[in-house]
């Protein structure tokens, strides 16, 4: 699979934290989360939005996220962490 | 984004549309009556009744705003998020509603580019009562929008859907009973939600009437509105006298609470004490705050005073504001604001001179005259006069109900 631009990853990863498949980067610490979370992440976003379960940022995952949608998170701080 | 599964206490839940969308083709009254049927695919099945109030207090606000409205959900333009809602709890924005107004809102069109506001607004009262995002592919709680979901008067939620909320409130065992609310304020009277316009994919049912051609069973105005009732429909006019939709709305589906097998009514009309509205049939009459009968009914017509045998007509008099009650040849007149007849009646109905008996029913209007109606025609008396206008009776089909 290609490899996804900058662009779309920094993307990806502010979509993935608005909507709960991440958690926000440590505000002490200004620690990013890591290649393994950002993989676990993207699986999980894929698993909810019925798209094949890859883990990579591909095309019909970028699509999704351009999907219009409601505001409100998919997963809950609870979930969010028992997947980490 | 921490959130816990919560739900309303209480089941009676106002709402109000606080701001429309500032540069839609859609009406107010189009937003509001979406905004109705939305809530009405979940308070349908669930013990939950939505009324819509005028006030300051609902608890589900509806607005529509642009970017960063001071909610932490900032909009993002056209596309991305478009709308939101907030989970049930102690917080004030409980309930409240959001919808993006940088969206091309639509209702019934063609159009790729719109966002449908009713299927948007469905999935969005769905978190208004509690319910978060799922992944099943059918459920309108999915988060991505996934285009219009068609006509919402006779939109079914999907099974998925149905359980998680049964799960949350329970079932609706029928769709009579409704709790007093809870809140009631004198300058808080709800408005009625509009039909939505261009019914024309709702296919016609045999037993519809032509309005054209029938005398109706009743008529009335409520909240400024004029409602023509036949068997088991009405049409509906607004106050500056348009109708609403030429095909007729069913009584049942519109009145929650009225019995189903209910075939027509004798008389409705507005109390003015408290703007409840009050059914006849028979001997038995109901009271309903909106659309929704109030806990207790039906009861005996002799609560009124009345004999049994049921009412021809009822209607309230702008003069005095006192309620009339006509069967055959008598009338009654009876104090809506001491709840009791008026002693000395009933009278040979002989008050307004000119009008028949016995009568189909009588409403007063906005323009302040009195409105009598029988048969195909109608007879108009001035606010405080006693004696029918020149030139009446007219025809109901053409100064009303929109016939040639």
């Amino acid at each position: 699979a290609p490899t996804p631009a900058e662009e779309d990853i920094t993307r990806g990863v502010d979509w993935l934290t608005k909507f709960g498949y991440l958690p926000p980067p440590d505000p002490v610490t200004g620690q990013l989360q890591t290649q393994e979370e950002l993989t676990k992440a993207i699986t999980a976003m894929q698993r909810f939005g019925g798209l094949e379960a890859t883990g990579v940022l591909d095309e019909a995952t970028l699509e999704l996220m351009k999907t219009p949608r409601c505001s409100l998170p998919d997963l809950t701080t609870e979930e969010t962490r028992r997947k980490r | 984004f921490a959130q816990t599964v919560t739900k309303w206490r209480k089941r009676n839940l106002s709402w109000r549309v606080r701001t429309f969308p500032k540069e839609s083709h859609l009406g107010h009254d189009t937003v509001r009556a979406l905004m109705y049927y939305a809530l009405k695919v979940w308070s349908d099945i669930t013990p939950l009744n939505f009324h819509e109030v005028a006030g300051n207090n609902a608890d589900i606000q509806i607005d529509f705003s642009k970017a960063d409205h001071n909610d932490g959900y900032p909009f993002d333009g056209p596309g991305g998020t478009v709308a939101h809602a907030f989970f049930p709890g102690d917080h004030h924005t409980a309930g409240d509603t959001h919808f993006d107004d940088d969206e091309y809102w639509t209702f019934r069109s063609s159009d790729t580019h719109g966002m449908d506001l009713f299927a948007v607004a469905v999935h969005e009262f769905g978190h208004a009562i509690g319910l978060t995002h799922i992944s099943a592919i059918e459920s309108i709680m999915r988060p991505y929008y996934q285009g219009p979901v068609g006509d919402p008067l006779k939109y079914d939620l999907p099974y998925e859907d149905k359980v998680r909320i049964w799960q949350l409130y329970g079932v609706r065992e029928s769709v009579s009973p409704t709790a007093k609310p809870e809140v009631s304020k004198t300058d808080d009277h709800p408005i009625l939600p509009e039909l939505p316009e261009n019914r024309s994919t709702v296919p016609l049912r045999r037993d519809v009437p032509d309005r054209c051609n029938t005398h109706f069973d009743a008529v009335a105005q409520i909240r400024g509105e004029a409602f023509f009732f036949k068997g088991k429909y009405f049409w509906r006019l607004t106050r500056n006298k348009h109708l609403v939709s030429l095909q007729p709305a069913q009584i049942h589906r519109f009145w929650r609470g009225l019995p189903l097998n209910l075939d027509s009514l004798d008389a409705v009309y507005e109390r003015t004490s408290d703007h409840k509205i009050v059914f006849f049939k028979g001997d038995r009459y109901w009271v309903f705050k909106d659309n929704n009968v109030e806990e207790g009914y039906p009861r005996p017509i002799s609560d009124f005073g009345l004999p049994l045998g049921g009412i021809d007509a009822a209607f309230s008099w702008a003069h005095n504001d006192k309620t009339y009650f006509f069967k055959d040849n008598l009338y009654w007149r009876y104090d809506d604001q001491e709840r009791r007849m008026d002693p000395g009646y009933p009278l040979v109905a002989v008050l307004w001179k000119g009008i028949p008996s016995p009568l189909d029913d009588a409403m007063r209007w906005s323009d302040g005259a009195s409105y009598f109606f029988k048969g195909k025609e109608y007879w108009k008396v001035l606010d405080s006069e006693l004696e029918v206008q020149p030139g009446y009776p007219q025809s109901i089909a053409r100064d009303w109900l929109v016939c040639s």
